[in-house]
C-alpha cells in the first residue's frame, strides 16, 4: 500500500525512565506496571527489547512532573524485582511521524532515521505502530530534529515555536 | 480519559531480528534502515532501547519468509557499523490489545503483563502507541496468551484457529 506521511508531532517535556537488567521471565513486566499503575502514574511509550543474556531493558517515557514519584517507588521496587539498575531522565522529547499504510515501509522509518542522523541528532528509544514511528531525543535537539523531518518528508515547515507551544 | 479495550489482535508466522550493541550515535540506525530499505523487506515493529554503555539495541520484526534475505544483507553491514552480533529468530508471534485512550492508562499496560506473566507466557518486545500495546512472544505460547487477555479485559474468547487462521 502506499505511505502518505499525514504530519510529524512533537512532544516537549517528557521524562524517561530505563530499568536495565530486568530478568527475563514471565511476570517481570507485570510486577513493574502492576507498580506504576498502583501510583496512578500516567505513563506514554512503553519499550522492551530482549536481549540474549536472560534478562531485558525496559523503558518508558512520562511527563517530567511524575518522574520523581515514579523513581521514589521504583527505587524500591528494583531490588526486589532482582533487576540491576535504574536511570531516569528529564529534558527528552518525543518526535513522530504519522502516517497510514506505516507498516509495511521499511522506506519511512529509513528516511527518517537517516534525515535526524545528517542533523546529528541521536535516538535514544524507537517505537512503531500501523500509522507512527516515535522516536525519543534529547530536547534541545527537537527544533532542528523537527526541521530535518519535515523538509524530509516535504511538509511546510513547522511555524517558529510560540507562546502556546 | 476511560480506556476501552476493543479487541486482540494475533499475528502468526512473526520473525525477530535483534542488532546488538549498534553504536549509539546519530545516523547508525539510519545505515540500519537504509540497507533494509534498499532490500525490499517489508518491516513491522522496530524497537530499541537506549542503554548507558553507548550501545543500543536494535529489534525488529518481519514475515518470517523475509528472515533469510534480511540475515544476508545485514551479516554483511553489522561488522562495517561497529555493532556487536545480530540475532534471528523465527517462531515469534504478535499479539497486541487494540483500544482508545490508552496512552495515559498503565493500568491496560500492567493488566495486559500480568495476565500473560499469570499465564507462564514471557515477553519477548514490547511496543506501544496511543491506540495499542503490542507484545512480542514466543508462537507456541500465543493461544493461551489470546486466551488469557480475551479473560484478562472481559473480552468474548477467540473461536479456536480454524483451517483459515
Ligand atoms: C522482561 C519481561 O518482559 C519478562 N520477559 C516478562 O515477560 O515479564
Ligand atoms: C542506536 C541508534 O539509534 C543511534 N542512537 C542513532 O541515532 O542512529
Amino acid at each position: 500500500e502506499d505511505v502518505v506521511v499525514r504530519g510529524v508531532s512533537l512532544e516537549r517535556n517528557q521524562a524517561k525512565i530505563t530499568i536495565c537488567g530486568v530478568p527475563d521471565r514471565p511476570g517481570s513486566a507485570g510486577a513493574i506496571f502492576a507498580a506504576i499503575a498502583a501510583a496512578n502514574l500516567s505513563v506514554d511509550m512503553i519499550v522492551q527489547n530482549a536481549s540474549g543474556t536472560g534478562t531485558a531493558d525496559l523503558s518508558f517515557t512520562l511527563q517530567k512532573d511524575d518522574l520523581v514519584p515514579a523513581e521514589i517507588m521504583l527505587t524500591r521496587l528494583v531490588p526486589k524485582l532482582g533487576a540491576a539498575a535504574m536511570t531516569a531522565t528529564t529534558g527528552v522529547a518525543k518526535l513522530s511521524v504519522v502516517g497510514i499504510g506505516m507498516r509495511s515501509h521499511a522506506g519511512v522509518a529509513s528516511r527518517l532515521f537517516e534525515c535526524l542522523g545528517a542533523a546529528g541528532v541521536n535516538i535514544q528509544l524507537i517505537s512503531t505502530s500501523e500509522i507512527k514511528i516515535a522516536v525519543v531525543i534529547d530536547e534541545t535537539e527537537l527544533d532542528r530534529a523537527a526541521q530535518a523531518t519535515h523538509a524530509a518528508f516535504g511538509l511546510a515547515q513547522p511555524r517558529p515555536p510560540s507562546n502556546t507551544a
